[in-house]
């Protein structure tokens, strides 16, 4: 369970670094 | 991690990269807890496959946090940096194949827990044909019944959170199977055992049947763990 959990935050928090990503350049382009 | 992609193509016509900083920050926060939590596994697992593989999936996630980390640190430094760029990709795809590895091998070792519970009832099912008195079937019974509960509660449990609709389909189907066989093999031990004790008049029926019931649960039993076993990737070509 606490690996599952683990687990998901890391997919969020890097979905998240690629949403910051991909949101900023968008306003630039 | 194909939106990075994309983006760094688009870097070429010279956009910058905003500050990563706090979202790289996270990721490295979850990668810790992630690291953490996975030895605290390595530590109490008594599975020797889980132990082995497992810590090469956390160096990976760990590495690719760093990775992230550098590219951070130099994105901030340099907005249009090019292997910063790089970095980013292969820090994100790092975190996510590691992740993936990682929960792949905690998996594995679920269904290496479910499977030894299965082989359990396995081995008491072969000793179904060397029962000839009430005495040993009660034994029997005492021994196969609470392994028989604890693998059909793991096997429902594993149909329940498995989302390949027709894996789960079959283990669903082979365990109601095995449901409806058990009862019906004891009573053609009884059977067995009642006409020895009466003077063996149509022993060897009594024996065969008995014997076909005790194989079609294995059957079943086999059924499951090929099953489990199975996984939708391999199925689907492992694309």
């Amino acid at each position: 369970e606490m690996i599952l959990e683990a687990a998901k935050s890391i997919i969020a928090a890097t979905s998240a670094l690629v949403r910051a990503a991909s949101a900023a350049q968008r306003e630039l382009i | 991690v194909s939106r990075l992609v994309i983006l760094h193509e688009e870097a070429e016509d010279g956009n910058a990269m905003p500050d990563l900083a706090r979202p790289v920050q996270a990721v490295s926060l979850a990668v810790n807890n992630l690291v953490k939590v996975g030895h605290e596994t390595i530590e109490s697992s008594d599975d020797v496959i889980l132990r082995q593989d497992m810590p090469s999936a956390l160096h990976r996630v760990e590495n690719a946090a760093t990775l992230l980390q550098q590219a951070s640190d130099m994105l901030r430094a340099d907005p249009y940096s090019g292997p910063a760029r790089k970095k980013l990709i292969e820090g994100s795809r790092g975190i996510l194949q590691g992740t993936s590895a990682l929960l792949l091998c905690f998996d594995e070792s679920e269904v290496r827990k479910i499977v030894k519970e299965c082989k359990k009832v396995l081995d008491y099912l072969g000793v179904a044909e060397v029962i000839d008195t009430m005495e040993d079937l009660v034994q029997f019974l005492r021994d196969i019944s609470p392994a028989l509960s604890r693998a059909a509660r793991e096997v429902a449990a594993r149909a329940a959170e498995l989302t390949h609709p027709p894996h789960a389909d079959t283990l669903t189907r082979c365990l109601d199977s095995v449901k409806q066989l058990a009862p019906v093999l004891i009573c053609s031990m009884k059977i067995y055992i009642h006409i020895l004790t009466e003077g063996g008049k149509g022993i060897e029926e009594a024996g065969e049947n008995r014997n076909y019931l005790a194989q079609k649960m294995a059957d079943e039993i086999h059924e499951i763990i090929r099953v489990l076993q199975l996984t939708s990737y391999v199925e689907d070509g492992g694309e």
